[in-house]
């Protein structure tokens, strides 16, 4: 409970003082998003426990055979505008979709890279269907953006069990050693 | 009946600009165009007088439309089809169609504003149709409730409007809707914006704005934020339905019961994490 009493503060502070865009001094509405930023951050700690208990809820480590506490997992809370210091300088990375709703959704992930072929499996070890797509280039431009990333490497996931999830194995790879089974996309 | 129908829509070749929609199996045509209203400055006085600001809008004068015509890149691919379309050099958006996905996207970046006069900008996106709305639109209440919005009319009182542009705006949570007797085209916000509906046919909403000279309203300084040292850069999306406003779509879902559930699929929207392979292969990680 502790971890989320930095959000519900932050919450209480800004609903008390009507956050609403502008109404308030420019050095408060930075400080806003200080606390409210500092109140998500300590959220993550919960949110990965809380998901590594449903992902691998008795995960042993592969390597050295005893308990896995959590999967760190993390979020790209820059991915509005392109940006991912994980997604950027990981060849290979674990991408997990959550579905809070309690009906199977399906949704489109987008996430920024700088490389331009990648292949994911889903949980069965499928191949699924990708793109890459190149960043608007008046979004490479925008002040105070520090991102290697020009491309976003988007895929659906499909299906994703009511407060469940998915994972989804990605792998970058050089154009000669394009891995077996990778389905032509319709141009 | 095509079940499960293209979404569709039409870039004009030479303008850059979007011309028509296709969605449900309904085609119409479809403007979309951004523009600015300038801030009143006043000396706040009497009301008269009163700047647009923080806590209130008052343009002052018709808006500008920011431009006729827009350079443009189109992507396409199994997963996805964009149109990267570039306005100014503060004004972009890319409009998007996911494979299997019966809503198009517009995905806008506004700023940093440039700061040319004493008035300000607040920036509009305004979607243009020929559907024959009869002043008539509809916003969300807090993202529940729908509620019905006529143009220049109160439910409660006999309205003389001061303001006939701000006077017609309305807070939009989630969604802001028109119809008419065949069509329904609805926009879903990604956040909570101010809208109305001023023409038949066409849905506006603010996506960014500069204010330069204080409402004196208590807060005591002009709404003009920076970020890095420049004005500040927005980035969001608006999700755009059409289908049919009597009859279940070809999909066999009524056009109210997809806005719903797209609705939720935007603001509950799935998490995304992301984590390391441990450098582990994918059978090794299962």
């Amino acid at each position: 409970r502790v971890d989320l009493n930095a959000l519900r503060e932050a919450m209480g502070v800004m609903q008390h003082h009507d956050a609403i865009t502008g109404t308030e001094k420019q050095h408060v509405a930075n400080d806003y998003a200080r606390i409210l930023s500092n109140g998500i951050k300590e959220c993550e700690w919960i949110t990965a426990t809380a998901l590594s208990k449903i992902v691998a809820p008795n995960m042993r480590s592969y390597l050295r055979d005893e308990p896995v506490p959590t999967i760190p997992f993390t979020t790209c809370p820059l991915a509005n505008i392109s940006q991912c210091a994980f997604t950027e300088t990981n060849n290979d990375f674990v991408i997990t979709v959550y579905n809070p709703l309690s009906r199977p959704v399906s949704k489109h992930v987008r996430v920024p890279v700088v490389g331009n072929k990648y292949t994911i499996k889903d949980p069965q070890g499928a191949t699924v269907v990708t793109q890459i797509v190149p960043v608007p280039a008046s979004l490479l431009r925008i002040p105070g953006r520090k991102s290697l990333a020009e491309n976003e490497l988007v895929f659906k996931a499909v299906d994703i069990p009511a407060l469940g999830f998915k994972s989804y194995f990605i792998q970058k790879y050089e154009s000669n050693d394009i891995p077996k089974g990778i389905p032509k996309g319709r141009s | 009946i095509d079940e499960s129908p293209n979404t569709e829509f039409d870039i004009d070749p030479d303008t850059g600009m979007i011309t028509e929609i296709s969605i449900n199996g309904h085609s119409i045509n479809f403007t979309q165009d951004f523009l600015y209203y300038q801030g009143y400055v006043g000396d706040n006085e009497k009301f008269i007088n009163r700047s647009s600001g923080a806590y209130i809008f008052r343009p002052y004068g018709d808006p500008f439309k920011v431009a006729t015509k827009a350079s443009f890149k189109v992507t396409r691919g199994p997963v996805v089809t964009e149109v990267h379309q570039t306005f100014n050099d503060w004004i972009s958006q890319v409009i998007r169609v996911y494979e299997e996905e019966n809503v198009i996207e517009f995905n806008w970046l506004v700023g940093p504003i440039p700061i040319d006069d004493v008035h300000g900008k607040e920036i509009i996106t305004r979607y243009k149709t020929s559907i024959k709305s009869n002043a008539t639109f509809y916003t969300d209440s807090n993202g529940r409730e729908t509620l019905t919005r006529i143009r220049n009319f109160r439910p409660t009182w006999n309205l003389k409007l001061e303001e006939p542009v701000s006077g017609n705006y309305y807070p939009v949570t989630t969604k802001i809707a028109i119809k008419d007797d065949d069509l329904e085209l609805a926009v879903l916000t990604d956040r909570a914006q101010g809208g109305s509906s001023l023409k038949d046919g066409e849905i506006e909403l603010m996506i960014h704005r500069n204010c330069l000279h204080d409402d004196a309203f208590g807060v005591g300084e002009a709404l003009n934020e920076t970020a890095f040292g420049k004005g500040l850069v927005a980035r969001g999306s608006h999700y755009v339905i059409l289908g049919s406003s009597k009859d279940s779509n070809p999909n066999g879902y009524t056009t109210a019961s997809q806005v719903h559930d797209q609705i939720q699929q935007k603001l509950l929207s799935a998490w995304t994490f992301v984590s390391g392979t441990e450098n582990l292969s994918f059978d090794q990680y299962k």
